[in-house]
């Protein structure tokens, strides 16, 4: 039974134990928001002492790139970090902030040029970040997706958000409603996180999806080679179907995993605060865990994960069905019209639009991904 | 020659929230970031796929940021180029990352807006927070367009991303919902 998802709900649903801690010294991980929020080392260890006993843990937030001001705490600065932390138990932790930045930068971009900037970088990066497609120009898009190649190529492992408005709405001119895909989230260099709900809220159960998770197919990126059979499946066996019309089956589909979304603590302020939800917090669990995963590797001398998508979708080939709970219940939202009556996708067995391949179980996903 | 526009689309919208409050004068300074033309991105592609495939015998032999600078850095060409418009116009405030692809400098305002044909530099307020962006279309001399992929700094307004607070009630109604295997 629970009031809420705690570091030790989501440790205990992704059956992690104690011993799921970061044991390299050298490892580490990091976590970026544009909102020009503020998180404070007073919440960490707070939140830490409230709900990290079960684990070994740090309680400090070990390096800030960029400015931390004395301004208020922002819930969402304060849920990337303490999450993280939490999956990723014991990591080294940097967090880069934008917060006071020049009135005409652009505080996403400022993160990239830091990318392209430092040698020596965390290799797992969960950044809660997005807009619509439709909102950006192509050579912006195009040249940022050049960005995230230069980080696949370095090692580094990108987490975005897979966005909280289901598979989005626009109007277009014309008066017709189309699906709204968001970027980065549409890259096809990054791995993006959708997010998902318990059955009973107050249990430690199956996962269904949260309605809100971000997810579809993209207006501006063809599909990859790797994810192309195990979308093509889902678009061939899907039960049910939107409109074909509302979105582009041939675009970069995501998202490509996902984590429980939904009514989480956060500590802000000094102040624990329930129900927060969103895909903002499932991104910081994927991504804690993925640094976990690299400790083990590192530890046997090999290299860390990288770019996770091409080795995520041959999982299922590879027998390591278990490596993910298979998320298969659920919908998410979308236009609010006569045709699709506000629903998206709905998930389906292995790959789907709102959860993708389902979320981690971790012991073995970590099987899955550290060869014998 | 003619100017082009790298961004002709989407149309430039002033994200709801924010109020315009007027021009800046034409000697704020706005901090501009020129993203120059890339050489092998076709190259990047192939080792990205290549270190990042387990079935490949290059899984997790990773660049190091000289590395990936040697890929992709912009061709002489490219850098002659913007440094000799900029230098043109006196913007000398500039730095550079490693890879060389990107330059960030504080001009002007009244610089800026003849470096960009177009652009006008206003400012916005949304709380605490203020912003200067162009809410008119910006464009670059022809000669520069095949080096520059994009100006920042001037269109794009600071992420507005939410979570999502759910009051415990509707949780309930929702899970019941669930269990009626409706979507909500």
């Amino acid at each position: 039974f629970h009031l809420g998802v705690t570091p030790s709900v989501i440790r205990k649903r992704y059956n992690m134990t104690g011993g799921d801690v970061g044991l390299l010294p050298n490892n580490s991980q990091a976590c970026a928001q544009f909102l020009e929020q503020y998180f404070h080392q007073a919440d960490v260890a707070e939140f830490m002492q409230l709900f990290g006993s079960s684990f070994a843990h740090r309680s400090q937030v070990d390096r800030v790139i960029g400015r931390q001001g004395k301004g208020k705490a922002g819930l969402e600065a304060s849920l990337d970090v303490e999450y993280i932390m939490s999956t990723g138990a014991n990591i080294s932790t940097w967090v880069f902030s934008n917060a006071g930045r020049h009135e005409s930068q652009e505080p996403f971009l400022a993160w990239l040029l830091l990318l392209s900037n430092m040698s020596s970088l965390p290799w797992v990066h969960s950044v809660s970040y997005g807009d619509d497609e439709d909102s950006l120009s192509l050579a912006y898009m195009e040249r940022v997706n050049v960005e995230f190649m230069k980080a696949a190529a370095r090692g580094l492992t990108i987490l975005f958000a897979s966005g909280d408005d289901g598979a989005g709405c626009r109007r277009m001119p014309g008066g017709n409603h189309t699906f709204r895909p968001s970027f980065p989230a549409s890259s096809p260099y990054v791995t993006t996180v959708g997010g998902t709900s318990f059955k009973n809220p107050f249990l430690v159960t199956a996962e269904v999806t949260d309605y809100i998770s971000g997810g579809g197919f993209s207006n501006v990126f063809p599909m990859p080679d790797y994810q192309a059979a195990a979308v093509k499946r889902f678009l061939r066996s899907a039960s049910k179907l939107p409109p074909s019309s509302y979105y582009n089956s041939s675009g970069r589909a995501y998202p490509d995993l996902s984590a429980l979304s939904d009514n989480y603590w956060v500590v802000t302020n000094r102040i624990p605060l329930p129900w927060v939800s969103g895909t903002s917090a499932s991104t910081p669990v994927v991504g804690g865990m993925v640094a976990l995963i690299n400790d083990r590797r590192l530890q046997r001398g090999l290299a860390p994960l990288g770019f996770l998508n091409p080795a995520l979708y041959q999982l299922q080939e590879q027998g390591h069905d278990a490596a993910l709970y298979d998320v298969t219940q659920g919908c998410h939202l979308s236009c609010l019209d006569g045709t699709v009556q506000g629903q998206g996708f709905c998930a389906g067995p292995a790959w789907d639009p709102v959860t993708g391949w389902g979320t981690p179980n971790f012991p073995r996903l970590l099987r899955a991904l550290l060869p014998p | 020659g003619l100017a082009l526009q790298p961004e002709p689309e989407p149309p430039c919208r002033v994200p709801p929230g924010w109020t315009p409050a007027g021009r800046v004068d034409p000697g704020h300074e706005v901090q501009l970031t020129f993203a120059l033309r890339q050489r092998g991105a076709g190259r990047l592609s192939q080792l990205v796929r290549a270190v990042s495939d387990p079935r490949s015998p290059r899984y997790g032999k990773y660049l190091s940021l000289e590395q990936v600078r040697d890929l992709v850095q912009p061709s002489p060409a490219t850098l002659t180029a913007v440094l000799k418009w900029l230098q043109g116009y006196g913007v000398e405030k500039c730095s550079s990352v490693t890879t060389l692809d990107f330059l960030e400098c504080l001009v002007p305002a009244s610089t800026a807006e003849q470096l960009l044909p177009g652009a006008e530099f206003h400012r916005y307020v949304k709380g605490q927070r203020s912003v200067v962006r162009s809410p008119l279309r910006y464009a670059v001399p022809e000669e520069l367009a095949e080096h520059v992929d994009f100006v920042g700094g001037l269109h794009r307004f600071p992420a507005e991303r939410k979570v999502v607070s759910r009051a415990w009630a509707k949780k309930e109604m929702e899970s019941k919902q669930h269990n009626g295997a409706r979507a909500v």
